[in-house]
């Protein structure tokens, strides 16, 4: 967070236009491990009482005492809330901590650790111990959280694979907190690259994917030849540039002494240092000085080795080095199509989840088998990207307190940066991205919106099978599906629809409606622009809408023609409705069976 | 068959808070562990009760108790309480 939200144009202090008296009034619930209750994250310096909304307790268990920062603890798993594990100080810190200046990991990310809303209260849910997160306890913390009156919650939790809405807890919590008007926020999953990973699924929850930064943490390896190496890792150890024997092999205890060089992810024990090759790509903390280099650099470095008689180098400090091609997804992040609602695209949204640097728990190591003992580490997951958009979410609650979280997730989407298909192959398309990578500023201004409310979600669950039954237990409410809807027509802010034949002439129709939440008079005009490679033909009916007043609704209809699709890639464009100031920016995603 | 070791904990969600002011959720969580373990007592039973948000328990059930609960009117799904992940 030293680098993410600057990155994303959420500066620090006055740079950043602030309600600051709503922002105080702003509650995040983080379902989590809990927090450091006594990090500089959650010190209540500046804040006043609770805000009057607030119903919950601090009950966090022996020696945990809340305050007017952290003003809510309840614990699920017998623990107490207090963090041990590091994560949900992370999170909670990423989404709401205080602005902390001068915070890095040994040197290393030096800045202003923050959340997106520093003067928001935050209230912790304990529901994980280091085997996982049970399902009854996520459930007992959403009871709670609804009941208590956050605002938004934010959850770093998930399955391997979607799970049906009824019995997944992180979907049906969602549901019942969209129905209070509390939007969750939710992480997508870390199992990708593969494709039908995404394991936040439920059109009420807002899902995140998982984007690097423009900041990058990077490793030399310098060779005594003079020959520089840049590697991943956050490596905090200080070799001083002496220059140590490199010695190829498998095991650490070949190498006491010297740098030890195992393509293999090993990291020795005994030896300086460890050079291995890098298969995430990505910069972890490691418990001994260790440099990951790209497969090429690598063999350069064996080369070096077999050509050399005495082979020498150093491993360096890390340094954050500014990173060109950022965002750019991570390669872990979950990806569609959504197995469970085909039509329905997921992830929603990008947002900063690599190589974060935010609070963290004493109790807990920053990596596996280390003996430090940070308040700050680096991290990186879908769990890291899921508070920014949450902390995000907030920050727009702040100057729309009565928007409803369909709105929130509606100007979320239609305002995110476009991405690009960076990488071939399904993992780099919308199916990575979902509409984008999240814009804190524009998404307080998107001049129009997808709304929705919970009727137009059972109309949704009607098209998926559910029954009037099933869906009156759920809602309370008395349901008639009328057995001819479409998920696809859900007023969702992304358009997207799975073929089951890839040759056919099809035609796809999409109905959707737009609120204008910008000026009164407006003119907003479609635009549809065609992704690299598409043959889609798109038209928008009407395809002008002429807004008269706030809040005015008005409905139209995308149509998409088609054939001869490639079945190994989705076809998609993006409508964009434009009235000079306001672009609100939809993806349309076909696809097919194959 | 009713060795604890032949139990586990189920989720039992039963959807909205019935708007009803008689409604007690946690009496009704009771009635339906007494009913469908024919136990007066159901100590140790009940993990978690449901009440302030939304309806439903966590109980631990043997698997023919986990059909019959399934099976019971109000009832929206039964599921495992399985473990998830941070990620």
């Amino acid at each position: 967070t030293t680098a993410s939200w600057d990155f994303m144009g959420l500066k620090e202090g006055k740079n950043t236009k602030r309600n600051l008296a709503m922002e105080s009034d702003t509650i995040i619930g983080v379902i989590d491990t809990g927090v450091w209750p006594e990090s500089e994250s959650f010190s209540d310096k500046g804040f006043g009482p609770p805000p009057k909304k607030w119903k919950g307790v601090c009950s966090g268990g022996k020696n945990f005492t809340c305050n007017n920062k952290l003003i809510g603890a309840r614990d699920y798993t017998g623990e107490g809330t207090r963090d041990n594990q590091g994560h949900g100080s992370h999170t909670a810190s990423t989404a709401a901590g205080n602005a902390v200046a001068g915070e890095s990991f040994f040197g290393i990310g030096n800045g202003t650790a923050r959340g997106g809303v520093p003067a928001a209260r935050v209230a912790a849910y304990k529901v994980c111990i280091p085997t996982g997160c049970t399902t009854e306890s996520i459930l007992s913390a959403f009871d709670d959280a609804i009941a208590d009156g956050v605002d938004v919650i934010s959850i770093s939790i998930g399955d391997d694979n979607a799970i049906p809405y009824e019995k997944d807890p992180i979907a049906i919590g969602a549901f019942h907190a969209m129905a209070k008007g509390i939007l969750t926020v939710n992480s997508a999953g870390n199992s990708g690259p593969t494709p039908n990973s995404v394991a936040s699924v439920a059109p009420w929850i807002l899902t995140v994917a998982a984007s690097t930064t423009n900041r990058e943490f990077l490793t030399k390896v310098v060779l005594e030849n003079g020959r520089t190496l840049s590697g991943r890792s956050v490596n905090a150890f200080d070799l001083k540039g002496k220059n140590y024997p490199l010695v190829e092999g498998t095991l650490g205890s070949q190498a006491k002494g010297q740098i030890l060089v195992s393509r293999y992810p090993t990291i020795s024990g005994t030896a300086v240092a460890t050079i291995n090759v890098d298969y995430k790509n990505y910069s972890s903390i490691s418990p001994r000085p260790l440099s990951s280099l790209s497969q090429d650099d690598f063999d350069s470095l064996l080369s070096y080795l077999n050509s050399t008689k005495s082979p020498r180098g150093t491993v360096l400090k890390t340094e954050a080095v500014f990173n060109q091609k950022g965002p750019k997804v991570a390669s872990f992040s979950s990806r569609g199509p959504n197995t469970l609602a085909v039509d329905l695209l997921k992830p929603d949204i990008t947002a900063p989840g690599v190589e974060i640097l935010a609070a963290y728990s004493p109790l807990s190591s920053p990596s596996l088998g280390d003996q430090r003992q940070v308040k700050y580490s680096v991290d990186s997951g879908t769990s890291m990207s899921c508070p920014h958009v949450a902390g995000v979410a907030a920050y727009i609650k702040t100057f729309h307190p009565d928007w409803s979280p369909s709105v929130i997730h509606s100007a979320i989407m239609t305002t995110a940066w476009s991405m690009n298909a960076s990488d071939t192959g399904v993992a780099s398309t919308e199916f990575a991205y979902g509409a984008g990578h999240v814009d804190p500023i524009a998404a307080l201004n998107p001049g129009l919106v997808y709304e929705l409310d919970k009727a137009d979600h059972i109309t949704f669950l009607c098209g998926l099978n559910y029954t009037s039954k099933t869906l009156k237990l759920i809602t309370g409410e008395a349901v008639t599906c009328t057995g001819n809807t479409l998920p696809r027509n859900l007023n969702y802010p992304s358009m997207s629809a799975k073929l089951s034949e890839t040759n056919s002439p099809f035609t796809v129709t999409f109905n959707r409606t737009v609120t204008n939440v910008g000026i009164p008079n407006s003119t907003y005009k479609s635009q549809i622009v065609l992704n690299h490679g598409t043959k889609l033909s798109v038209k928008v009916s009407p395809n002008v809408l002429s807004m008269k007043s706030v809040n005015e609704k008005q409905a139209f209809t995308v149509t998409v023609t088609g054939s001869g699709l490639d079945p190994k890639l989705p076809s998609s464009a993006n409508l964009v409705w434009s009235d000079g100031t306001h672009n609100v920016r939809s993806p349309i995603v076909i696809y097919t069976s194959g | 068959t009713d060795d604890r070791q032949d139990k586990q904990v189920y989720v039992v969600y039963m959807g909205s808070l019935p708007s009803r002011p008689d409604y007690t959720p946690m009496s009704n969580h009771l009635s339906i562990l007494q009913e469908v373990t024919g136990e007066s007592s159901i100590t140790g039973r009940l993990v978690r009760s449901y009440k302030r948000s939304f309806n439903g328990f966590a109980a631990r059930l043997t698997e023919s108790e986990r059909e019959q609960v399934a099976e019971m009117e109000g009832v929206v799904s039964v599921f495992p309480n399985k473990k998830l992940q941070l990620q």
